[in-house]
């Protein structure tokens, strides 16, 4: 029968010291990001400048989210033709965010969210 | 602008569906 | 306050999200704590996968959905991002790159955890056991019993205890009801014997008492034997790790389930005789109260009061044919007899007046409640 630990060494500081996220990103930089709908962006590298290498990982730049903190308010501007209307939202239950690493065999819980930025309504043109 | 970045919205959500986890599905 | 968005091209798959329920999030607070994923069953993917704390056992179901979900982790961009002026907002502060999707979640549900005894052996006190070096013994130790059983090991420990599990030099062992019940009846005979506190048990002086004058060459009552006679008839006494405090009550059930199947297997028995036989079958002097309704869910009443004995593993699984066999053997029943029977099978979980009116009638006869047949 397999089993497996959880490693929670990359929380472990977090956890001491009840830091916990308050808004859209959490203390260590990671942020959930949902969409009612399915998000279609390139897979291959073009030369285009939203294609950018920051190391060595190859990343396209697709969108601009804007936060209003006051409010909870979000703007998602999707490419150049699309605008998303969303808001920030507190999880019912935190979220675990955990790597199932297959080479080296190690589990690992490398953050909790307690909040996302969601967008359910429909895309409207960017006018 | 032959580069997609584009939403397919969909209607509704839904999320009923629940299953029991496989060993083999943590990992894949 | 506006960010940049961006996205690896090639995705990582490897990412999870889990639900934390309240419970969860202690056992993370807790830094001597330790969380693993386990899998019920004996190949990869046989059983369904639980997370185990040292205390409880909590399954993993598989919640998806329809959205896309990003997973975004932020960086300082090399270089500077051409403004998007198309917009007419603040320049972005900084920058997010989604490193994975999901499509589902996984929700925890506690649940009891189960320990894996398929592949222990039942033990009768015979010398020949364990085989040298643990030949064809699939489990070697507790911790191989631990690792293979959907459980945390809290929850191992107490079910191993209650069903008389044994390790003898280092291999885990069930001990058969037989042997149970003599290394019991030897034990509450040596602890008498030696005026030993019922209510203060140590494994030391317990073993010494049952080991005086016992021939040690041909003697099955190991110290091993003798802890588990106290953690399956007895209650570890609060801050003390070895003494249990006997259970009475529980060391009369299991004489009376004996007794049961000895007189009153072919044909019933009336109570008052059977009350007699039950007393004579302990150690003499044995102190402990015997009543009848001890003995509910082991018995049945064919005629009248008289007592015949029922096991439940005779018993159909299926709770409609289970009822009606019920009622074939005696056609009505004191609600407090019939419960023992049925409850097991009460699934959701329903009040259990509710839960027999499924199944069954129920009306007021005096003080007492009595189930038959639709």
């Amino acid at each position: 029968m397999p089993s497996i630990n959880v490693s929670k060494r990359q929380l472990q500081t977090l956890l001491q010291s009840d830091q916990h996220q308050t808004s859209v990103s959490t203390p260590l930089g990671n942020m959930m990001l949902e969409i009612q709908g399915d998000l279609e962006l390139p897979r291959q590298w073009s030369e285009d400048q939203r294609f950018t290498t920051i190391d060595k990982e190859q990343l396209v730049r697709w969108g601009l989210l804007h936060i209003d903190p006051s409010r909870n308010n979000a703007i998602l501007f999707v490419g150049r033709k699309q605008r998303l209307l969303g808001s920030l939202v507190k999880l019912d239950t935190p979220l675990g965010l955990i790597k199932f690493n297959q080479q080296d065999g190690i589990v690992e819980m490398q953050d909790i969210f307690y909040y996302k930025v969601l967008f359910k309504s429909r895309p409207l043109p960017i006018m | 602008d032959e580069i997609r970045i584009w939403v397919r919205y969909k209607e509704g959500f839904s999320d009923a569906v629940r299953k029991n986890v496989s060993w083999s599905s943590l990992w894949s | 306050m506006s960010l940049n968005l961006h996205e690896r091209l090639s995705i990582d798959r490897s990412f999870r999200l889990l639900h934390l329920t309240p419970e969860l999030l202690e056992v993370l607070k807790d830094p001597n704590s330790k969380l693993q994923f386990k899998a019920a069953g004996n190949d990869e993917d046989d059983g369904d996968v639980v997370l185990c704390s040292r205390e409880k056992t909590w399954l993993l179901r598989q919640k998806n959905h329809s959205n896309t979900t990003m997973l975004m982790h932020e960086f300082t961009s090399e270089q500077e991002t051409p403004l998007e002026t198309t917009f007419g907002l603040p320049s972005p502060m900084s920058d997010f790159a989604g490193f994975a999707r999901t499509t589902f979640e996984y929700e925890t549900k506690e649940v009891s955890g189960i320990l894996n005894v398929e592949s222990i052996p039942i033990h009768n006190g015979s010398s020949d056991f364990p085989p040298a070096d643990g030949r064809d013994l699939p489990v070697k130790s507790m911790d191989d019993l631990l690792a293979s059983s959907a459980c945390s090991e809290k929850e191992c420990l107490l079910q191993w205890g209650q069903l008389g599990g044994c390790v003898i030099k280092g291999y885990p062992c069930i001990l058969s009801s037989d042997f149970l019940t003599k290394a019991l009846h030897v034990t509450l005979m040596s602890a008498m014997a030696e005026s030993l506190n019922f209510s203060r048990l140590r494994l030391g002086e317990t073993f010494d008492a049952v080991n005086k004058d016992i021939d040690q060459e041909s003697n099955p009552y190991t110290i091993d034997v003798i802890k588990t006679i106290l953690e399956k008839y007895g209650e570890k006494v609060k801050d003390d790790d070895d003494c249990w405090q006997l259970n009475q009550k529980k060391v009369a059930v299991w004489y009376g389930i004996r007794a049961l199947k000895k007189y009153a297997s072919q044909s019933s028995i009336p109570p008052a005789e059977f009350l007699i036989k039950w007393k004579s079958t302990f150690p003499p002097y044995a102190p402990f109260d015997i009543e009848i309704e001890m003995l509910r869910g082991w018995f049945f009443r064919p005629t009248g009061s008289s007592l015949q004995y029922l096991p439940k593993n005779t018993l159909p699984s299926d709770i409609k044919e289970r009822f009606m066999m019920l009622f074939k053997l005696q056609s009505q029943w004191d609600m407090d007899d019939i419960v023992p029977f049925v409850e097991e099978l009460n699934s959701k979980g329903l009040k259990i007046d509710v839960f027999l009116m499924k199944y069954a009638r129920k009306r007021r006869v005096g003080k007492k409640v009595i189930i038959s047949s639709r």
